[in-house]
């Protein structure tokens, strides 16, 4: 499971002193299906980040089983990161001079067991699309390729931020079912930050941030 | 008022020839809120840009009022839109060296009659984040100064791809309400792409696009 213990993040920049996290204490188990809401600014990315060994904390303490993620070093991290976790970032992070089979290629290749490339770009509705580049593709086609790219490798646990921003109502559903799919068949933890409350219902536990805050923690029973 | 005749966008890689847009026709009147709606990968995305000069047609004629913006040259484009069009993009393009201030002051400078700096920032609650960069604010907060930036010069025409895919409910509804005083009070013509169907129903009338071509044009008689 996943542990975080007091963790704070300050950003300081001359006399301004912002709080992106304050005092965080969570715990996350195996195979869980979290989503995290919260208004714009509220600390999501941030927390995920820090958890997720993307990001260091100011204090505080993560582990992720017998691993202490806060001790780690920058190589740690990177090692640990790509044995581990899949990410899906707000912003994609394609790498532009990659068509989208080697950008989900490129995630495939650290899996222990990861699936076919032209199985995940199928499920994300993109396997006719499979020799463009990111440039060539919209908005929403650049997110799902990040999506495929993060579950291919059929990853310990699961980082979403937004991972349906930019997708209509039909393609969002299409895109959940495949991390849903990976939740339930793989267990794969699930931790996904969404404006979307629909994702919500969807989940084991809610998580909600306000001001750098966790201000409620909610059970899905209907689950 | 805008007019689309005949306009097709095609991209040819080799073999493959996409349509983007395909025998558009449209009319769109001066002060008209218009919500474009449709699918990923749909066309949505290159229909704006054409309309605005940011990208030609592969054939079709594009007119504002007197203006013909598909004979114009980059040179002539380049003016037309700083002096008449304002823009949120579906990725901020926020200038990374420049603070929120700075990058709200880029859109200003070309305006005849703009609105102070403080006051956009205040509309889209960022005033305490006025000295920050772009790489120290949140997604949402990027999203908003890329909102400030395109309606401080007061535009004639606004063109919004995805202006809200990033933000919470609550802070949705406060850059709406933004775009909507533009329209109502300055008389802007306004042209948002969503995936959010409320913000179809503030609208004067709903373009949908499927398969890179317009499928449905629709009133909204309960404006
Ligand atoms: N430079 C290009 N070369 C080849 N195909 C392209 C290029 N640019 C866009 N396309 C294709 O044109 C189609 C329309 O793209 P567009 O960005 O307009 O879609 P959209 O409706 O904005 O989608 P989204 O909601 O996902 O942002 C897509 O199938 C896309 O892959
Ligand atoms: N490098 C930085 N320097 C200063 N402040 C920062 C920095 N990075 C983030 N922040 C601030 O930390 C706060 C939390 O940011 P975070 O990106 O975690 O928010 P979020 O909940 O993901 O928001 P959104 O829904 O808009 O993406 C914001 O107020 C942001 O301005
Ligand atoms: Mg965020
Ligand atoms: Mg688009």
């Amino acid at each position: 499971g996943i542990k975080l213990e007091e963790v704070t993040k300050i950003y300081e920049s001359g006399e301004i002193k912002t709080y992106a996290c304050k005092n965080m204490n969570l715990e996350i188990k195996d195979g869980e299906f979290i989503v995290v809401l919260g208004p714009s600014g509220s600390g999501k990315s941030t927390m995920l980040n820090i958890i997720s060994g993307l990001d260091t904390p100011t204090s505080g303490k993560i582990s992720i089983d017998k691993d202490i993620i806060s001790d780690m070093n920058t190589k740690e991290l990177t090692k640990f990161r790509r044995n581990n976790l899949g990410f899906i970032f707000q912003q994609y992070n394609l790498l532009q001079t990659l068509n989208v089979a080697e950008n989900v290629e490129v995630g495939r290749e650290v899996g222990i067991d990861p699936f076919e490339i032209d199985e995940v770009l199928e499920q994300v509705g993109l396997l006719d699309q499979k020799h463009k580049y990111p440039y060539q593709l919209s908005g929403g086609e650049q997110q799902r390729v990040s999506i495929a790219r993060a579950v291919v490798k059929k990853p310990k646990i699961m980082f979403c931020d937004e991972p349906t921003g930019a997708l209509d109502e039909e393609t969002a559903k299409e895109v959940l079912s495949v991390l849903k799919k990976l939740n339930e068949v793989y267990k794969t933890t699930l931790i996904i930050i969404t404006h979307n409350p629909s994702i919500g219902m969807m989940a084991d536990r809610i998580i909600k941030l306000n001001s750098a805050e966790i201000v409620e923690v909610k059970e899905n029973k209907n689950r």
